[in-house]
């Protein structure tokens, strides 16, 4: 056996001007939310509750694409998703379109512990959620400033489009394309 | 997206995964997070989770098959990252995963221009790095 070991992202953001400060900030949360884990594997929990503990940790927080902070539907409203597996078993659980779920993550881990199921969706995975008990909040909580002036833009410059958002400068010097699309059309997730 | 990995002191490994998803996306479109083999997984030998452009980390179920190329073809995670990063994101798709094994490793791969949100490590030897990778 070769110990603990624990890693954390923050997404794989494809925009290469990301200012500096905003860079920072996610270090900062990063490097927290990784003590958290360790101290916690430290103390000899399993990897599962780690996981879940960590990624509830980046959820709460708006920096990141999940929980608070979401990026936003055409219709300006929040879908969430997760999803946890504990390899010990190859027991899942998962879930889709929650609007009101305060920590997607731990509903997904009921959705494994709780329920005769491995994904629930949308209404019905936020009936579970009411059942189990688990924190509710207005769909507003998710919503950021940032991500409605995000949306707005990438409405204005193409409604035809969806899942992209405006092309910035980075377009130019950039000219890698993703589906036949510049790169920098892409939301930085 | 964000994503936790980990293995913990009896080696049993996990994964998380969550996700607002993309901006101005289809009411109603589910990405890769939530799907088990696509953008996580874990089983007795790996954890692993992903980031990047869903529908082409579906189309390549990465994190199954990091897991697959350890199980089946005797890779080493590192190698196994690099195969499924290299070799499964066919079509243009860019993404990015992280992943542990159950012998404590710790893997990260992208061909995304960066991980500009950040990734972070440590392991029980006393390894911590936390970047933005580019």
């Amino acid at each position: 056996m070769g110990g603990w070991a624990i890693a954390v992202h923050g997404g794989a953001g494809v925009d290469p001007n990301l200012p500096m400060e905003r860079q920072e900030e996610a270090k900062k949360l990063l490097t927290r939310c990784l003590n958290l884990g360790i101290s916690a594997l430290r103390t000899g929990a399993s990897a599962v509750d780690v996981v879940e503990l960590v990624v509830r940790e980046l959820e709460t927080d708006p920096l990141f694409n999940s929980g608070r902070g979401s990026a936003l539907t055409e219709r300006a409203t929040v879908e969430m998703e997760a999803s946890i597996m504990d390899g010990h078993g190859r027991r899942c659980g998962a879930v889709s379109g929650l609007t009101k779920v305060k920590n997607p993550v731990s509903l997904a881990r009921l959705v494994m512990e709780k329920s005769p199921h491995s994904y629930l969706a949308f209404s019905g995975a936020e009936d579970f959620a009411k059942q189990q008990g688990v924190e509710m909040v207005e769909n507003d909580y998710f919503i950021t400033e940032e991500n409605v002036a995000m949306l707005k833009l990438a409405k204005e410059t193409n409604s035809i489009l969806f899942d992209y958002r405006i092309p910035c400068s980075a377009e130019a010097e950039f000219p890698i394309k993703m589906n036949g699309l510049p790169i920098s059309v892409y939301a930085p997730e | 997206t964000v994503g936790c990995v980990a293995v913990d002191s009896n080696g049993r490994c996990a994964a998380a995964t969550s996700t607002g998803g993309l901006m101005n996306k289809m009411s109603g479109r589910i990405g890769d997070s939530p799907l088990i083999g696509a953008g996580t997984y874990a089983c007795d030998v790996c954890g692993v989770s992903c980031t990047g452009e869903g529908e082409a980390i579906i189309r390549g179920t990465l994190a199954r098959d990091v897991a697959a190329l350890m199980e089946y073809k005797g890779l080493s995670l590192e190698g196994a990252v690099d195969f499924v990063i290299k070799n499964r994101l066919d079509g243009g798709g860019k993404a990015g995963l992280i992943a542990v094994s159950n012998q404590g490793e710790v893997a990260c791969g992208f061909n995304s221009v960066g991980m500009f949100r950040g990734s972070a490590s440590a392991s029980q030897g006393g390894f911590m790095e936390v970047g933005i990778w580019e």
